[in-house]
């Protein structure tokens, strides 16, 4: 499994421009 | 502006503002606490300070700069230990109790409902004594938290590619500016030179036993999810399938 597929959620936060308090 | 070019000052400022805000667990606590519910409100808390975390790393100046293989790395590796080193600063007025969040403070003998937690609560109260006696300040706690964070997974892992050597390269730098800023926050204290190099030493010294208690809580909360105590969910089941995987 790759990085990250493994960490899915904190991948896409690291990505993500949205705040994360908006994703919760 | 780049962190390179910052004063140890504005490196400060900017750590401080990426501070993440006041979190509330936001639930009934039905008291006395039984092993089940009192990990689920810990487990709760830990999930959502997590999402705050990554929002808060992503603001510490270079960390974006880093490859997204080191800022995944890094994360993994300390999050317990900067979940604990907030627990402290937010403890570090209150002897005896641990202020998980302004809705959620446990004495230490509360910690007697959950199997092999107390020794856990102990050592996290014992770390914040330390604190207290050296009257940590704000400015040195959010370099330590950086310090946290950046020198997570140095000693874990060596650079292959040209790439994750750049990255490398890059985290080393950021964590000399993290340096730099301790070292000016500790020089603002009107020491002399001898007990600055003191100071600097004794907090560095605590991250070990930091980083000691996150593998003890660690461990601990494996095992509460491998005996179905607690269901491990989201964000946190990633952060801890990471840690226990790898």
């Amino acid at each position: 499994t790759s990085l990250k597929e493994k960490h899915k959620i904190l991948h896409q936060l690291l990505q993500n421009s949205t705040s994360p308090v908006d994703l919760a | 502006t780049h962190h390179s070019t910052m004063s140890p000052e504005e490196f400060i400022s900017r750590i401080m503002e990426a501070e993440p805000p006041e979190i509330y667990l936001m639930e009934d606590l039905k008291k006395p606490f039984t092993e089940a519910s009192m990990m689920m409100s810990l487990t709760n808390l830990a999930d959502k300070e997590l999402v705050l975390m990554i929002s808060w790393a992503k603001k510490i100046p270079g960390f974006l700069e880093l490859s997204l293989t080191d800022q995944i790395h890094l994360l993994k590796c300390c999050w317990l230990e900067i979940l604990m080193l907030g627990l402290m600063w937010r403890s570090v007025d209150h002897p005896g109790k641990l202020i998980f969040s302004p809705d959620f403070k446990l004495n230490r003998e509360e910690g007697q409902c959950v199997e092999g937690i107390m020794e856990i609560f102990d050592m996290l109260l014992a770390a914040t004594s330390r604190f207290r006696e050296l009257k940590l300040q704000r400015e040195e706690y959010v370099c330590l938290k950086a310090m946290i964070l950046l020198n997570s997974n140095l000693c874990t892992s060596s650079p292959q590619t040209a790439e994750e050597l750049e990255s490398r390269n890059k985290l080393l730098r950021l964590l000399d500016s993290v340096i730099d800023a301790l070292v000016w926050a500790i020089s603002k204290l009107g020491l002399s030179t001898q007990q600055q190099t003191l100071r600097l030493g004794h907090l560095t010294m605590l991250l070990s036993h930091i980083r000691h208690v996150s593998n003890k809580g660690m461990d601990h909360l494996s095992t509460m999810k491998r005996k179905n105590v607690v269901l491990v969910y989201d964000l946190l089941l990633e952060m801890l399938d990471a840690n226990t995987s790898s």
